[in-house]
Formats: structure tokens, C-alpha cells, sequence
């Protein structure tokens, strides 16, 4: 049961503020909340929430591998795959020329798609960047292409792929907090004061994993 | 249909702001 400080419109409300006051641009948030899976004693970190905010400069990050035809095939994709989520939840069959599609024919950069992907996944503790930021109870915080791509973390790894730059895992009272960019942020204490207030939960500084 | 409630909600809010943003920069795409 999900306990009223961690209700879905206060957590909306934390991840918003999260990022919105903050002087870094931080593209989106997420609250990755811990469950026990009964059958298999194990903890399991599934997504509690999320706050979009979306990038500066879309333009700056487009299609970074691939080439002009792979980039009209994947976006048909996610825009098929839009159209449908659209129809999902407002009941009416998705169609082109629909009005209610107008959103989709614009394109879905990397990290909407990438947000997008994130609802679809979860983390058992200790595995991924969440998991293991829960699992050692110290924020990961990694800056930088290179240091994605090289990553052990499957999540670090997309993230990179679809043009962040920085992604930033904080444990927090029954979960993680999540923020990721695609410009290079480097470490601050003010980020994690910020997620201690809102999140209530004592961050040791001295643990930060790069 | 069977999305979980915390990933409806989510998706929800998600796609009524693309289209708040779509809606609002189409004018000057003319």
C-alpha cells in the first residue's frame, strides 16, 4: 500500500519541483518505488512516477548514429507506437488524420522516447543504475558519454544511446530518484539536499559513486 | 486497458503536455 506522503500527486508535485527550480537542465524525473515480490523475498523497484520536462535544444540532439532513412523508419515507429498509447488511454481508435493525433505527427525526440521506454521497465535490487543505487544506499551520479557507454548498467547505456549526457540515481525513502540530462551536470550537494528535502531520507555525501 | 494505474496516470500526463506543446508552437510553423 502506498503511503501518503508517497502518493502519486505529491510525488508528481516533488519530481516537478525537483527540476523545475533547478539551475541545471535536468530533461525529465523519475521516482523508481521499491516493492517486496512476495514469492521471491526479493525487492523490485517499478515505476512510481514520472515528471517530463524535455530538453533545451531538441534540434541539438538529433538521430546522433543514425542515418536519414533509419530515422524516418524509427520515428514511424514511435509514432505508431504514440498513436496507439493515445488510444489506449483516451478510449478512441487511433487512426491518421485523427485530431487527437496531432501530438504524434510532431516528432518524439530521443528522450521522450527514452522516458517513455522507462515506464516499461523495473530493476531488481542491486541490478541497473536504480537497483544498485538502492542495493549500496549511495547516489550514482555519471557525467558523460564515455562514461555511459562504458557503464556495466544496461540503463546507463540506453540513456547514452539516446543522447544523455548525465544520469543521476539518488535512493530515497522506499525508492529511487532518477534525473537524467543530455548536458553535462556535474555533481553538486545542492541537488542532493534538494532530493533529501523533498524525498526525506539522509543522504551520507561522503558515499556519492561516480 | 490493464496499464497499472501509476504508469496510466503517467502516460496520461505525458502525452496531454506533448499536446499542449504541439498545440501551442503550431501556429508558427506555418
Amino acid at each position: 500500500e502506498t503511503m501518503p506522503f508517497f502518493n502519486q500527486e505529491s510525488l508528481q508535485q516533488r519530481l516537478q519541483a525537483l527540476i523545475d527550480g533547478a539551475r541545471e537542465s535536468w530533461a525529465y524525473a523519475i521516482f523508481w518505488q521499491s516493492s517486496v515480490v512476495d514469492f521471491a523475498s526479493q525487492t523490485v523497484l517499478g515505476w512510481g512516477d514520472g515528471y517530463y520536462k524535455g530538453e533545451e535544444d531538441k534540434n541539438k540532439r538529433r538521430g546522433s548514429s543514425s542515418s536519414a532513412a533509419n530515422f524516418v523508419a524509427e520515428q514511424e515507429h514511435r509514432k505508431k507506437v504514440l498513436r496507439e498509447l493515445n488510444s489506449l488511454i483516451s478510449g478512441v481508435q487511433a487512426s491518421a488524420g485523427n485530431g487527437t493525433d496531432d501530438a504524434v505527427d510532431e516528432e518524439v525526440t530521443d528522450t521522450e522516447w527514452f522516458f517513455l521506454i522507462s515506464m516499461t521497465q523495473s530493476f531488481v535490487n542491486g541490478n541497473g543504475l536504480p537497483g544498485l543505487a538502492m542495493y549500496s544506499s549511495s547516489p550514482i551520479w555519471v557525467t558523460g558519454t564515455e562514461k555511459l557507454a562504458a557503464s556495466q548498467c544496461e540503463r546507463a547505456r540506453q540513456a547514452q544511446g539516446f543522447g544523455l549526457q548525465t544520469i543521476v540515481c539518488i535512493p530515497s525513502a522506499n525508492g529511487v530518484v532518477e534525473l537524467g540530462s543530455t548536458e553535462l551536470i556535474f555533481q553538486s550537494s545542492d541537488l542532493m539536499n534538494k532530493v533529501k528535502y523533498l524525498f526525506n531520507f539522509n543522504i551520507d555525501m561522503g558515499s556519492v559513486t561516480g | 486497458a490493464d496499464l497499472p494505474i501509476a504508469r496510466r496516470n503517467s502516460l496520461t500526463r505525458f502525452l496531454e503536455k506533448r499536446k499542449d506543446r504541439v498545440t501551442s508552437i503550431a501556429p508558427y510553423q506555418i
